[in-house]
């Protein structure tokens, strides 16, 4: 089973 | 005080045309850099990034850093009214609480101007870290439209593999299986219709077709198409915007639970 990741998942909030 | 005179205005409305659908509501910051945007989509799967440069830009006075909130339905719809050869400028003042959009035709016969009020928006820039890929593909950006197009009359979702033979896009769906190969192609007349790739290691991704057909919205903007792809990494597709910039689109693949 995939599952969408969410950006946040990869980026750094500041 | 901003004043960004962009001679190309149909640009402008490219770009807008592209994003407008994927995201509702976005800063537009100024700086001396240039003009840019980063904003995520409402399920926050894709970010688009996107700059002008500010020597792309035929006059660009930019007294401070300015950040402007704009509803980018609504921003489009005020440069739909801009003709195709028509010079835009923008304008606003600190501290105000609306933009300008000026259009001149090229003769200079008709001078529009729009104002359209600006909004708060709360949002926070993400740091996007600087990444090795495995894989970059040029490709010709109304093939990879095509293809994006047509994967997904078939399903939901593409995979998109890149070995030593080529880019592989693939989809499944209720009706059956699609599978289409790009190879290398480098002999063409005209440098656009170049497919290349360059593959540091074989890699495959899962990715959501809704959003790859929805930044093929950008095709108009530039004849090629780059896709960046590195394993279990958000996949870069990237629009050149004339010679001033870039369009940016950053989707989050589908990885195994």
């Amino acid at each position: 089973m995939q599952r969408q990741k969410s950006i946040l998942s990869f980026f750094q909030k500041p | 005080m901003l004043e960004l005179r962009l001679v190309q205005g149909s640009l402008l409305k490219k770009v807008l045309e592209s994003v407008k659908d994927l995201v509702n509501d976005a800063n537009f910051d100024c700086s001396a850099t240039g003009f840019s945007l980063q904003a995520m989509d409402s399920s926050h799967v894709a970010l688009v990034a996107l700059l002008l440069r500010s020597e792309g830009f035929e006059h660009y006075r930019c007294d401070r850093n300015l950040s402007m909130g704009m509803n980018l339905n609504n921003m489009a719809k005020m440069l739909k009214c801009a003709g195709n050869d028509d010079i835009v400028t923008i304008k606003a003042d600190d501290g105000g609480d609306t933009v300008t959009f000026m259009f001149e035709s090229p003769t200079q016969d008709k001078i529009a101007d729009f104002e359209m009020k600006l909004m708060d928006i709360d949002s926070e820039h993400l740091g996007i870290p600087e990444a090795e890929f495995q894989a970059i593909v040029r490709m010709p950006s109304a093939e990879f439209a095509r293809i994006c197009k047509d994967l997904s009359s078939i399903g939901d979702t593409v995979v998109i593999s890149v070995t030593k033979e080529g880019v592989k896009f693939s989809t499944r769906g209720d009706i059956g299986t699609a599978n289409i190969v790009c190879r290398q192609n480098t002999t063409v007349d005209k440098p656009e219709d170049a497919t290349v790739i360059e593959m540091q290691e074989p890699v495959s991704l899962t990715f959501a077709l809704r959003y790859m057909n929805s930044f093929t919205k950008a095709t108009p903007l530039s004849n090629q198409v780059t896709i960046s792809l590195s394993s279990e990494l958000p996949v870069v597709v990237e629009y050149k915007v004339a010679e001033m910039g870039y369009i940016r689109f950053y989707l989050a693949p589908k990885l195994e639970e």
